[in-house]
């Protein structure tokens, strides 16, 4: 079946988009198909991607305010294998605009499990979807978090990282009980860690102290060839397939893969 | 008067914590007073000034809802001159817990007016006061843009930093004309500012081309001794004054100053 992961943490700027966008270029050249979905309003994902996501463009938002399906706003990308639902602007106003419904927080998965035998009849099994979120812990990241069976955290190897862990993990044990039981935190992925530096490896030791096994031992090291590739609308594997963040991602993406969906 | 700015970008990890920090305790080596006000529900500010900010300690949440009042809860701390409202956890509620209430963007401005001819009679004017915000455009950073005479915009030297741009002004806009005509964009600082990088640089040139005169001529230097001061709980003068990041602080704090309140 299809492995949903969302990346969260509100933490800001710790690596989530640059870890969807190259988890599913890797996961997508290992064979796999990859659907990303960006629920950040910033649309930083759509934009790594190569994706238009100007006001007027069909994306996420229109998919949570119920007017277009997945299916309609979905589009393929020079990477193999990877499909992308963008975000555009408009995003922001979703929150306030559904304030009143009482289904606010369900409608990214309604749309994604319509979509899922759509995906199968035009290309085959679908393996993973990917979601990026902002940085916070609203309605858009509830979005994702009530779709998804996995959660996948990014840590930058920074000292205020620790900090936010514990608000993350309450608010998904909050999800896990009130709307989606199958919801795990099965991987977190350690970002920007910096061997030359006493606080990386410091942190890196903190984070597999509380979130024991779900840490890949694939660790992302600061690099600005990765900082450098949205600019040209790449991912690493189209900017630099060589260096050692592309070869970072791969081990990554293997490792999940490998490891496999939860029980 | 007292100069009341809001370090605010929704973009995540850009500087904001690190520039309010920094910025106040370099403003009080210059002899000012300076009020730091965390309205980030992370309590990064709180932890790198050494505040306690567990549940149960006092701060802006309860300024908020009008339970205590600034001078309430302020505390000092080993920085000379700096003052500190401290956010907990709890404050996450608050965007929720407020949605009914009219008034709910101007808690803030009413607090701090209150508070400040209290700070007069105790300490003497009050020169500055500064606002850390989450990586959002929610109604915490709201709060902070209608109490606030002028934004700082922490501007990370990276691509992803020019996208959020517009609707941060966007936002700004918005709301000097709802609610606080006094209100503008008088500067901008680019942080983690990689001089080995081309990509600095050019970040740099394009966001000079779209702010002007706002952008500070000191800049702050990517810095391994600025993300290390957290983890000891001071600011980068209590743990490396001589590093490059302590002198592009107060470099900036100087400049800061010596500009002066819009006209
Ligand atoms: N391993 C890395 N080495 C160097 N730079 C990196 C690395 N990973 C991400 N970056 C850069 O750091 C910045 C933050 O990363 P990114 O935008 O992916 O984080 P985020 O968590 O998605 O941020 P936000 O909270 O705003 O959504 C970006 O400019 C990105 O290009
Ligand atoms: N000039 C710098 N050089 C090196 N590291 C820095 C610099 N400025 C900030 N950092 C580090 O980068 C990370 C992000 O900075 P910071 O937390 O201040 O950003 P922020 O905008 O407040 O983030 P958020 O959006 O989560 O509130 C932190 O780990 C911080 O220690
Ligand atoms: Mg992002
Ligand atoms: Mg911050």
């Amino acid at each position: 079946t299809t492995r949903i992961l969302t990346l969260a943490n509100q933490k800001g700027g710790v690596g989530k988009t640059t870890s969807t966008v190259n988890l599913a270029a890797a996961l997508g050249l290992l064979g796999q198909q990859v659907l990303v979905v960006d629920a950040d309003p910033q649309g930083n994902a759509s934009t790594a991607l190569g994706v238009a996501h100007h006001a007027g463009v069909d994306g996420v938002y229109d998919i949570v305010m119920g007017e277009q399906t997945v299916a309609d706003v979905v589009v393929t990308v020079a990477s193999p294998g990877v499909f992308v639902v963008p975000a555009t602007i408009d995003l922001a106003g979703a929150e306030v605009e559904l304030v009143a419904h009482e289904d606010r927080d369900q409608r990214l998965r309604r749309a994604l499990t319509e979509y899922l035998p759509h995906h199968a009849r035009s290309h085959g099994d679908l393996d993973y979807i990917l979601i990026d979120c902002p940085p916070s812990l609203g309605l858009l990241t509830l979005n994702a978090l009530v779709a998804a069976r996995e959660v996948l955290i990014p840590v930058q190897c920074e000292y205020y990282a620790l900090e936010g862990l514990s608000q993350l993990m309450a608010t998904i044990e909050r999800v896990r009980q009130a709307r989606n039981p199958t919801l795990q935190v099965t991987t977190a992925l350690l970002t920007m860690f910096d061997a030359r530096t006493r606080l990386s490896s410091d942190v890196a030791d903190e984070v597999r102290r509380h979130l024991g096994a779900a840490v890949l031992s694939a660790v992302i090291p600061r690099s600005v060839r990765l900082s450098e590739a949205p600019s040209h609308e790449q991912t690493i594997f189209g900017y630099d397939p060589g260096s050692t963040g592309a070869q970072a991602y791969l081990d990554a993406a293997r490792e999940l893969a490998v490891r496999g969906a939860p029980g």
